[in-house]
């Protein structure tokens, strides 16, 4: 998180830390993502978090032994306070494409249920009335995460070392959604390659500053209901620009959760 | 010695015929047809000398010693007869005819010349006597006759009167109505029926008969024709006949056979009864206290069964287990199948937990039975109800907790999404 803020403990009890340690590689891979707690058995987060790392462009995921999830964590240094959950099932979205991001979806299934509690607590979905709306412009949203919090390191160093530029604590930030047109004309001038498709949306600001980056993937963009005053995860973070996170006219791309809400509840009651 | 005649025709004539007759002839003719034939008898030429009363000579027709007729002289007159164009049909199948001429002829005369044909014998229009006709049909031949009978009778041995085959019949069921063949119309000659009614051993039948009863009697003779019997197990009832109802007769056996006898004559409307089955009774059962017993009726008899069940929020415990209705049944020997159980209130037993959720019963002493109510809550602020409901279970009839919108389903805690157990900062919108 870029430009956020130190999180109390109890902010985001649905926050979870998907550490992935691909021991099938040489050297071994090991990365992080965030999740967002559903339900005592289920987390969603995003697809490209648990796709094992490969330069083609088939989607497999990780092996799910090599996955473990973390919730009511604050302090990443502090993991023995914290629930750790094995995974009984990984489900990547189907179409999921690791060139454009488009359906950077995923769930992942529990094997062992989670008590709720004040640091354990699901995120709720968007209602299916706002499935077609999604998050309006400029609504402001957070996100929270243990991903980089200084733009010029590397995902091994957040990782493996104990730099400063990596928050031991969570952060979070508030950011705005962004109009879809600008945020898909911004990376367009860019590059060609790019292509904020109708399943995702932008947010962040235009001076940079405060932003997501890496590590913070898969966590949610939540945003109050203002009729239930209940948190719903809107977005879930997914990708940006090769530019530094917070650069100046660089938004942050999220996927839009209320485009998924068939294939959420698809899946849940498929493996349930 | 008499001249046999067995021919179907044949002549007689006097001796030395055309020729006058000697004097002192003393000639038998015996005529033998077939049965079922008569002989017609007829003369040709007649011619015997007269006398009174014709003393002298004569021709003679008799028919196993009666005289049908005696002929002499040569035409009639008060005191002599000749047959002129007389025939004699004999009644029977034999006939026999005698000459005689006595010592002298004062002139000479030639006798008579006969003839006699076997005539075949109308034997349906002729017997009329009830003991002799067809019982049905009667069908003529030459010779003889023969019977038939309607359709569903059979031909007597007898040959002549028509029976019914009835001597295979049961009954089972616990009423019937028993009738005497054709009723009301005349019952069959010479039929021998059976009727058998078989029921369980603890039944006794009563026979009701009707009041039309018409079995053919003798002033004198007890029912020596035809008549019923009634046996019952090892009583007798009977023989009855007449013209008067049995009326009613209780057997006092679950087992009786009725024989039914006629004879080969008589036209009698016969029988008709009802019978009904009556068992040994059960004494009148008690309801269990907060409990019905159904139907309620004065008295219980044999196979009579009773349904036993509890008021609303009561059960039937019989041997530990508890059930909703017990049908019990009077048994043969007058005692119930089962005794009646108590009723015992409904308890719903303990409620099932809730994962994550809580118990509160409404009641102190924490009340499980039939109306005691209870009311779940989920951990809050963590665990929310699903669906959201009123939460109150009451114990129900059927020894299950019952909610008014879930009926006996159960709710579930739900982890509560999106609040927070620390308020996040508020955002405004830009």
């Amino acid at each position: 998180i870029i430009g956020g803020r130190n999180a109390e403990p109890g902010f985001f009890p649905w926050q979870a830390l998907v550490m992935v340690e691909d021991m099938s590689r040489v050297p071994e891979d090991k990365w992080f993502g965030s999740g967002a707690l559903l339900s005592d058995s289920w987390v969603l987060t995003a697809a490209h978090v648990l796709r094992s790392q490969r330069r083609d462009n088939t989607v497999i995921p990780v092996s799910k032994e090599h996955v473990t999830i973390y919730l009511g964590l604050h302090d990443v240094t502090n993991k023995m306070d914290a629930t750790n959950r094995t995974v009984e099932r990984i489900i990547l979205h189907e179409d999921f494409d690791p060139k454009s991001y488009n359906n950077d979806i995923a769930l992942l299934k529990l094997k062992d249920k989670v008590t709720m509690g004040p640091y354990v607590m699901p995120v709720c979905l968007p209602h299916f009335h706002h499935e077609l709306a999604g998050p309006q412009t400029n609504t402001l949203g957070l996100v929270a995460g243990w991903g980089l919090s200084s733009p010029n390191i590397t995902m091994e160093d957040a990782v493996s070392s104990s730099s400063r530029t990596v928050s031991d604590i969570l952060q979070y930030v508030k950011l705005p959604v962004v109009l879809h047109a600008e945020c898909k004309s911004s990376y367009s001038s860019r590059s060609q390659n790019y292509n904020v498709t109708d399943n995702m949306f932008c947010a962040g600001y235009y001076e940079g500053g405060k932003d997501t980056c890496l590590g913070d993937s898969g966590g949610a963009f939540i945003i109050q209901d203002p009729s239930t005053q209940r948190w719903v995860a809107q977005g879930l973070v997914s990708w940006g620009g090769p530019e530094e996170c917070g650069s100046k006219q660089v938004y942050g791309v999220y996927t839009k959760v209320s485009n998924y809400l068939d294939w959420l509840g698809d899946k849940v009651e498929e493996f349930s | 010695d008499a001249i046999l005649l067995t021919g179907m025709f044949g002549e007689i004539h006097s001796p030395n015929f055309p020729e006058s007759y000697p004097s002192d002839s003393d000639i038998f003719w015996n005529v033998s047809v077939p049965n079922g034939f008569r002989i017609k008898l007829y003369f040709m030429h007649f011619d015997l000398e007269s006398s009174y009363l014709c003393e002298y000579d004569y021709v003679k027709v008799e028919v196993e010693g009666q005289v049908l007729a005696t002929f002499c002289g040569r035409e009639d007159t008060d005191t002599e007869q000749t047959p002129g164009q007389q025939q004699i049909l004999s009644p029977g199948n034999t006939l026999n005819m005698a000459f005689k001429s006595d010592f002298s002829n004062e002139e000479r005369f030639t006798g008579f010349d006969a003839h006699y044909t076997a005539v075949d014998v109308d034997e349906c229009t002729e017997k009329n006597d009830e003991e002799l006709a067809c019982d049905h049909y009667c069908h003529n031949y030459i010779g003889g006759y023969y019977c038939s009978c309607r359709f569903g009778y059979i031909l007597h041995s007898d040959n002549r009167t028509c029976k019914v085959e009835c001597s295979d019949n049961l009954f089972i069921e616990r009423t019937g109505i028993i009738s005497s063949p054709d009723f009301p119309n005349p019952y069959p000659k010479s039929s021998d029926c059976l009727f058998r009614i078989e029921l369980e051993e603890g039944f006794a039948i009563v026979l009701e008969f009707e009041e039309s009863f018409d079995v053919e009697d003798h002033p004198e003779v007890s029912c020596p024709y035809d008549y019923l019997k009634i046996k019952a197990g090892r009583r007798e009832f009977g023989p009855l006949c007449g013209d008067r109802s049995p009326g009613q007769i209780e057997t006092g056996s679950n087992s009786v056979q009725i024989l039914f006898h006629s004879d080969n004559s008589g036209e009698n409307g016969g029988w008709k009864l009802s019978y009904t089955a009556t068992g040994n009774s059960c004494p009148v059962p008690l309801p269990p206290s907060n409990g019905k017993i159904e139907p309620v009726i004065d008295k219980y008899t044999f196979k009579d069964q009773v349904l036993i069940s509890c008021n609303t929020g009561y059960i039937l415990l019989k041997e530990e287990l508890e059930i909703e209705f017990l049908q019990i049944a009077c048994q043969r020997d007058g005692t119930w199948s089962n005794s009646v159980p108590p009723c015992k209130i409904v308890d719903c037993r303990s409620p099932p937990e809730l994962e994550h959720g809580f118990v509160t019963f409404h009641t102190r002493n924490n009340l499980t039975t039939y109306g005691s109510s209870f009311e779940y809550s989920c951990q809050e602020p963590y665990y929310q109800m699903v669906p959201s409901i009123n939460n109150t279970y009451t114990c129900g009839e059927r020894s299950l907790w019952m909610n008014e919108e879930l009926g006996a389903k159960l709710p579930s805690c739900q982890p509560v999404c999106g609040k927070p157990a620390r308020s996040l900062p508020g955002v405004i919108k830009r």
